[in-house]
């Protein structure tokens, strides 16, 4: 199973993530 | 039997011309129905008839009968185990697949009657502490993709794209299809330029909905007042969540408190979605291996407006099909759960697999996903919708508060 988020932002929102990272729930994607 | 195959005589005779004859009429009258069944071909808004493109791939997977595993799949997982095997099997279980089962609750692995159960597991309270950042992660999860939406195109890997607009709903000829949270550019695009969806090309106009704006009869279907018979997706508000707990109350404040004054207001047919003026659209994809937790919680806080169930085929999710076939989330049965955050639209996908097809949204109980009934072919716009207005009279929707359990991906 697959969750896909679409989402509008400004455009200084910044990941904190990489590509094949581990990620539990509530762990930061991003931020403004 | 071996002597039965080296010493029986075979006798050819031929058949009688009328068993034969009943033969092909048998297989025309199955292909003629399989082609009825199939609607093949569909017109683009100019009426110009055009065929529904699908990879090789996809019609050698399509023709596994992978909705009637994924159901069986759910009934096997769903038998009760004897008490005395649930510890062991469960075990064995996050063994192989890498569970961790000191923050499952119940902790008491005889609780869980069935493997699908288990699968459902919960979590112990504060398992998952939630980060102070504008989006948190909804599911536990590898991260398989990121980045900026381009001219309405999700990078699935590299150099594999599919449309923001197909895995969201994207408008056809018939308004009820139109798609107002699909949000794009606020910069003029050529009404020629298109896009592209399973090999069918659309025009901005249709992407847009232009032409129901400007319907009033499609304007009063938006606001409830009328309904059109023909439409293939009657919209009908599902909020079940009662409006008066002082729970609800809490979160509706508390979203409210965060969406504050910079909030979108509920986005309507004629707002369109477009993007405020600088702001961008991104995207995040997250695939769930069959040893994590599978609930998904609420990655920000937000209001859910409307839901958009996808009833398409169910292939595997996993990252090397993700590689090979293109187009994957949009052919596959998901649930768009679409709304608006603090900066504009928002949108959530959980997209169902051959093992976990049955997709649950806690605030919405007559969602039914991995139905026994073949769906059509996943063609672009067929989808039903419902909407959430009354769930929250100040917000027009379901308010989350981020880390709020949302709902989950049963086995099956």
């Amino acid at each position: 199973s697959t969750i896909v988020l679409v989402y509008e932002a400004p455009p200084n929102f910044q990941f904190n993530i990489t590509p094949g990272q581990k990620v539990r729930v509530g762990q930061a994607l991003g931020d403004v | 039997v071996a002597d039965a195959w080296n010493n029986t005589p075979t006798k050819w005779y031929p058949l009688p011309i009328g068993v034969g004859a009943l033969l092909l009429a048998a297989v025309q009258f199955r292909k003629e129905q399989r082609k009825r069944n199939e609607p093949e071909v569909v017109t683009d808004g100019n009426g110009t008839v055009v065929k529904v493109k699908h990879p090789w791939q996809v019609n050698v997977l399509g023709a596994l009968p992978l909705r009637n595993l994924s159901r069986l799949w759910g009934y096997l997982n769903s038998l009760e185990l004897p008490v005395w095997a649930r510890p062991t099997g469960y075990r064995l279980y996050a063994w192989v697949f890498g569970c961790n089962l000191n923050e499952i609750e119940p902790s008491d692995l005889r609780s869980y009657k069935s493997l699908g159960d288990f699968f459902y597991r919960g979590l112990k309270p504060g398992a998952r502490p939630v980060a102070n950042t504008a989006l948190v992660s909804p599911a536990d999860g590898t991260v398989i993709h990121f980045g900026v939406i381009d001219d309405h195109q999700i990078e699935q890997v590299k150099g594999v794209t599919y449309s923001v607009d197909a895995l969201l709903g994207i408008p056809s000829s018939n308004p009820a299809h139109e798609v107002e949270f699909a949000a794009r550019p606020t910069a003029d695009v050529d009404d020629q330029e298109f896009a592209s969806v399973n090999g069918i090309d659309y025009s901005l106009g249709q992407l847009l909905g232009h032409t129901a704006l400007e319907d009033p009869e499609a304007e009063a279907m938006e606001e409830g007042t009328i309904s059109r018979p023909d439409s293939p997706t009657g919209i009908k508000d599902v909020s079940t969540t009662p409006n008066d707990s002082v729970d609800h109350l809490q979160k509706t404040a508390e979203v409210a408190a965060t969406l504050g004054s910079q909030s979108t207001p509920p986005l309507t047919r004629k707002a369109t979605g477009r993007v405020k003026p600088g702001n961008q659209l991104y995207f995040t994809v997250i695939y769930l291996a069959p040893g994590d937790y599978h609930r998904f919680h609420s990655p920000t806080a937000w209001v859910v407006e409307r839901r958009r169930h996808f009833a398409g085929e169910l292939f595997s999710v996993s990252p090397f099909l993700v590689k090979r076939l293109a187009n994957l989330f949009v052919l596959n049965e998901r649930v768009a759960l679409l709304g608006r955050w603090r900066y504009g639209f928002f949108g959530m996908v959980p997209v169902g697999a051959t093992n976990v097809g049955s997709i649950k949204v806690n605030f919405d109980k007559k969602l039914r996903t991995n139905l026994p009934e073949r769906p059509a072919p996943p063609s672009p716009g067929t989808y039903s919708e419902a909407t959430y207005h009354s769930a929250s009279a100040l917000l027009r929707g379901q308010p989350l508060v981020a880390g709020q359990e949302m709902g989950g991906f049963c086995l099956g």
